[in-house]
This record gives C-alpha cells, structure tokens and sequence, in this order.
C-alpha cells in the first residue's frame, strides 16, 4: 500500500 | 521544480498581485467577479488543507500561504470594505456558484485518485479551478469594456496554467511513473476556457485598441 504521496504541485 | 512550473507560479503570484494592487491602490473593483473570487477562496482552501500535515518545501508551503492569504484578502475587501464594496456590480455579477460548485464536487467522488477526504477535496479543487474563471469571463462579456489591469489579471490567470502543461509534459517525459490524468486533463480545459480570451486579448493588444469582447 503506497503511503499517500503528498502533491508536490501548488 | 523546473522552469515552466517556477515560471508558472510566479505568472499565477503575479496575478493575485496585480488584483490586490488594483483593488488596494485605485479602491475599486470595477469589471471583477466576487464569484470568481469567492471560487478560489475556495479552491485553495479545499487544495491545501495539507499545508500543516505534509512538508514538501519552504516554497511550497510560503505560495501556499500567499494564495491562500491573497484570495481571501480579495474577497474580504470586495465584501467589506466600505469604499471598495461600492464598486462591486453585484447587480452584473450573477452567476451561481452552486452551478459550478455540486457538479465538481460530483465529479470529484467519482473521479479521484483515491478516496480519501483530502484527496477528493483536492480532485474538487483541481476541478473547481477549472471552471472558477467562468463567472469573471460573464461578466466581462455583459460589462464589455474591461480596464487594464483587469485584462492583464484574467491573462496572467490563463498563462500560469498553459505554463503548467509545459511542466506536466516536462515531468512526463523526465520523471518516470509521473502520470496524473485527472491533473492534465482539468487544466487542459482550463486553458481552453481562456483561449477565446486569449484570442481577443492579442488582437488589442496587436492593434493596439481597448480590449472588447464581443457581445
């Protein structure tokens, strides 16, 4: 299960 | 980070500067749509409702709080102050936000990355954005003469997210396994949306005459 990856983008 | 999205956001921090500067200096907010407005008080807030729980950079998190500080300053001077209130057409600015606002938030439960709250609040604000110009282009539409600096604040608006596909189409090719549809294709309409606005803004600008919409 991929940890959520927070959006990196504004 | 690369050019196209550093250029990106310093086209969209330039926008909100451009407004503020606008509506502070001159005290009027003659030609803009609170609704616009109050759509992207909204859409940051439903964007970055991670800013205290994921760190990703100085930069992204300081944006994160001049957007979000920005767009409801905006909307706080349209609605309260006494002076700047006066020049607000509410009479010409009647475009339902609710119209915009069920059909993303729709859209966004059934199209999503993941269903998560934060995640589906961030799919709604990616689409929500998408559309958020549409109440500000209306009113341009029936005000037909638009000023300056309201002109260069819808096409700074537009520019920043033609300058993100760039970096989209940047990271797609540099970065593996960067895919994000969802991302692409709402700021793909996006950029449509401006296009005719595009259109009609080079034309002045070529023929050096006021900017008019057509009716």
């Amino acid at each position: 299960e991929d940890k959520e990856k927070p959006h990196d983008e504004l | 980070m690369n050019i196209f999205r550093l250029a990106g956001d310093m086209t969209h921090l330039m926008s909100v500067i451009v407004l503020l500067l606008k509506i502070h200096t001159i005290k009027s907010c003659a030609g803009i749509s609170l609704k616009t407005q109050e759509l992207y008080a909204l859409v940051f807030a439903t964007r970055y409702l991670d800013i205290f729980t994921d760190f990703i950079s100085l930069y992204n998190t300081i944006m994160k709080l001049i957007f979000l500080a920005s767009s409801f300053s905006i909307v706080w001077y349209m609605r309260q102050h006494k002076i700047v209130r006066r020049s607000y057409d509410k009479d010409q600015d009647t475009f339902r936000h609710l119209f915009l606002i069920l059909p993303c938030l729709l859209l966004a439960l059934f199209i999503n990355e993941k269903f998560t709250f934060k995640e589906v609040m961030w799919t709604f604000s990616l689409f929500l954005e998408a559309v958020a110009i549409l109440p500000q282009l209306v009113l341009l539409q029936r005000t037909r003469n638009i000023d300056n600096l309201t002109g260069q604040y819808v096409f700074l608006l537009g520019a920043y997210r033609a300058l993100y596909i760039l970096n989209w189409i940047y990271r797609y090719f540099t970065e593996p396994h960067y895919v994000h549809w969802i991302t692409w294709i709402s700021g793909l309409v996006q950029t449509l949306l401006y296009a005719d606005f595009f259109y009609y803004y080079f034309n002045s600008w070529k023929n050096n005459v006021k900017l008019q919409l057509p009716a």
